[in-house]
């Protein structure tokens, strides 16, 4: 749940 | 990562870059709009405060420091220096842009993917990316002469949103689980703010003509 969202696009 | 996502760092790099060189080199910022110019360098600096939380590939955090940087010199630069502030069409660039910063705040305070400080952050940036270049069109328009530095610049950041959305659609169908709604929606929008530009920017160019929008 506190994961971060994965963002690996700029 | 896929080519269209390279190709579309690739573009918006060497849109910083042709902005940079205009800035650095010629020293001026004519027909550069400082409103869309603060608005990135918020949007860089509320979208990659992850550098300090996620790490993905050194390439991702070179880049985001390149954006980082580069916005935010840009702005010192067209604000502090005095031959590149002189140059700079104040009377035109007037787009109220600080009237943006709220409504994509609250957007992103109701629409997003997880109620965190960091998340909600990153999504007022992707809401603010999409209408950040809106006083730079509005300028454009108002510009008698628009140089080839400014054309091309504009030119290089649609056509990286254009290559986002191949990205987006390449990665649909090769990554499972791959559904971003806001990301693809907000660039979706801030590709068509582009289309009209894009229209008479190849006009000028298959006439071999310098290109102006029509007031």
């Amino acid at each position: 749940q506190d994961k971060p969202q994965n963002h690996d696009e700029l | 990562m896929n080519i269209f996502r390279l190709a579309g760092d690739m573009t918006h790099l060497a849109s910083v870059l042709v902005l940079l060189l205009k800035i650095h080199t010629i020293k001026s910022c004519a027909g550069v709009s400082l409103k869309t110019q603060e608005l990135y360098a918020i949007v860089f600096a509320t979208r990659y405060l992850d550098i300090f939380t996620s790490f993905y590939s050194i390439y991702n955090t070179l880049m985001k420091l390149v954006f980082l940087g580069s916005s935010f010199s840009i702005v010192l630069y067209m604000k502090y220096h005095k031959t590149v502030h002189r140059s700079y069409d104040r009377e035109q660039d007037t787009f109220r842009h600080w009237f943006l910063v709220l409504p994509c705040l609250l957007l992103a305070l109701l629409i997003h993917e997880k109620f965190t400080f960091l998340e909600v952050l990153w999504t007022f940036s992707l809401y603010l990316e999409a209408v950040a270049i809106l006083p730079q069109l509005v300028l454009l328009q108002r510009t008698r002469n628009i140089d080839n530095l400014t054309g091309q610049y504009v030119f290089l950041l649609g056509g990286y949103r254009g290559l986002y959305i191949l990205n987006w659609i390449y990665r649909y169908f090769t990554e499972p689980h791959f559904v971003h709604w806001i990301t693809w929606i907000s660039g979706l929008v801030q590709t068509l703010l582009y289309a009209d530009f894009f229209f008479y920017y190849s006009q000028s160019w298959k006439n071999n003509k310098k290109l102006q929008l029509p007031a």
